[in-house]
């Protein structure tokens, strides 16, 4: 069992700084266990893992000083990393980029093609440029009845095959 | 092994029978405030066995069944079906090629879990998710305003999302 | 003391049902005091404040079972009727609008051009729509240097007359 | 009374001086993510006395100064002031027509505040405020990600709210 936690570790890490250089261009992102004391009253038995971030042109950064947008970047990054490490079928993501600018959705939407093929993605937002992402659309729709509604379409992306050409 | 569908009826705001049809690639699901996205979110939580309300952004367990609208009364039992499409067999314990998981409440009374129609434990439902890599503390789904909380959490609680990922 | 607050809770109830028209077009909020023992193990002497919701269409809805959206634009009417009822000089709001779409964003910025001439309001925002409201713009941008500049432009609101006149 | 300027230095992510002159009517300040509009509300705060680091997105007292950059070190010391404009005279007690508040701290050190350039103690400065309807759990600042906080609260939490107002 610690073997296994030490190679899934090794591999998440591996994800985190890969992940991070494309959430963070011209920055940085790692992951590290915490020594024995690092976080006060240690059961000393098994370090934690922590997170460090350098955003472009910035220092290494206290998590708690960074900002919105970047703290949901690193928690992006780090949902990531755990999926390359150790894929589940699906991911359910509810408006995880609220906090992203438009350029950092990009990138985000940049994530998601990347992986589409390895995993099952369910993107709920109410961005225009989330849906950019789409291989298919689901539109929910509440009447004055209360009641919700659903409609779908599938999204041709012919300009993936230009992106890759 | 690719979730196919997520039928809901009674649950939340889908009082009538709705099937939510998950093509290959990246679903993207969009609509106004308040139109029902996160409901749809719940539904795949309840369906996998979620005991908490509070996961669901319900107090008790009953607030999940339609609560009536304009001419339209309350539903007296909702159900979630959640079809997965089984054609890569890595659900190996059975042998079926398409799984339907179904969770149905009736109001004031107890859960019910089918696999395949067969009713079955609630116990036997989550061990066969976990075993394809579902449930487990859905580390899958994030909902809403919860992305921060990787960051703001514990480093042990991120070594625990790690060790059950392992 | 305890005429104060009557008088207080009495002109925020009002406000309060005001505002949420105006975020809730076709619903209703309001708030009321809770009875004495309906939070559980209250101490009895002091009712609590409790809000009710009923965006249109639909029936009185459990806070907690409301949208994302529709619990920020609940939030947003409290503070307005906090305000309206006992100003503060100025209101400094952060991306308190990041759930909203972009028809409740409009209704946001209505609400602020509504009472801009009432308190100072200073919004932080990363959306497009939210500019709409603003008499002057500040942008922050930080260059590869990791340090914050700031540059400042008045708005000119010439729509402003043609939609008051 | 009309807050018209905030000046910042070494606070944060602005470590050289900086005005942020603010005219009359909305203002809105926008920018990328990590660009340094929250650094600016924490600054707000900051000089209007607080002592909680949390409150700030911080760990310690120090974590405020600037912590340095490319080819550039760390603040020794900072200072944020803010300036209003009393042209009302809500101001009672004092009888300018401008206020300039005042907080600085060095590295390792204590804080320091002034009004209108004489040191006071903290406690006079949050009177001043008080009176003025600022400060008191800071109700007219709503920081990023916590404007549901209202509607999580319990009704105690939000009677206190109303009965600070009052
Ligand atoms: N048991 C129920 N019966 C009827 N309606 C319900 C029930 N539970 C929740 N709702 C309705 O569903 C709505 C919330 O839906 P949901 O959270 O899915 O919205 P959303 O599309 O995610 O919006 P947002 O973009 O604001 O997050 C609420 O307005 C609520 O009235
Ligand atoms: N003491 C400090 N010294 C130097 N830089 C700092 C300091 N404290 C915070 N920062 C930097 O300020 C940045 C955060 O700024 P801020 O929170 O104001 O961004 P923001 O414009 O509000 O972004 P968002 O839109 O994502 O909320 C962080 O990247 C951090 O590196
Ligand atoms: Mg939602
Ligand atoms: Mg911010």
């Amino acid at each position: 069992v610690e073997r296994r936690f030490e190679e899934t570790f090794g591999a998440v890490q591996q994800h985190f700084a890969d992940v991070a250089e494309t959430l963070f261009p011209g920055g940085e992102g790692r992951l590290r266990l915490s020594e024995p004391d690092e976080d006060g009253p240690d059961d000393g038995s098994e370090p934690g893992v922590e997170i460090e971030l350098r955003p472009a042109g910035k220092r290494v950064t206290k998590l708690s000083l960074l900002s919105g947008g970047e703290k949901a970047l690193g928690a992006i990054s780090f949902l990531f990393a755990l999926f390359l490490a150790r894929p589940c079928p699906f991911y359910l993501l509810d408006e995880v980029e609220a906090a992203l600018d438009d350029t950092n959705i990009g990138r985000f939407v940049e994530l998601l093609r990347r992986y589409a093929d390895r995993a099952q993605f369910i993107v709920i937002t109410h961005q225009k440029r989330t849906m950019e992402a789409a291989d298919s659309l689901y539109g929910v729709t509440m009447g004055a009845d209360g009641v919700s509604q659903l409609v779908s379409r599938r999204v041709p992306r012919a300009s993936r095959q230009a992106a890759v050409a | 092994m690719h979730l196919s569908a997520i039928k809901l009826r009674g649950f939340k705001s889908f009082p009538e029978p709705v099937e939510v049809r998950l093509e290959r690639g990246v679903a993207v699901v969009v609509g106004p405030n308040g139109s029902g996205k996160s409901n749809v979110s719940d539904a795949l939580l309840w369906a996998s066995g979620s005991l908490s309300p509070s996961e669901l952004r319900a107090e008790k367990p009953d607030d999940v069944l339609f609560a009536g609208a304009a001419g339209r009364p309350a539903a007296d039992w909702c159900e979630v079906e959640l079809l997965f499409d089984n054609a890569d067999g890595q659900f190996t314990e059975l042998e079926f090629s398409e799984i339907a998981i179904t969770r149905r409440l009736h109001r004031g009374g107890e859960g019910q879990y089918l696999v395949n129609k067969a009713t079955v434990r609630r116990t036997d439902l989550v061990e066969l998710l976990a075993d394809v890599g579902l449930g487990g503390g859905h580390s899958s789904v994030i909902g809403q305003g919860r992305v921060e909380e990787i960051l703001s959490s514990k480093p042990e609680q991120r070594r625990a999302l790690l060790e059950e990922a392992a």
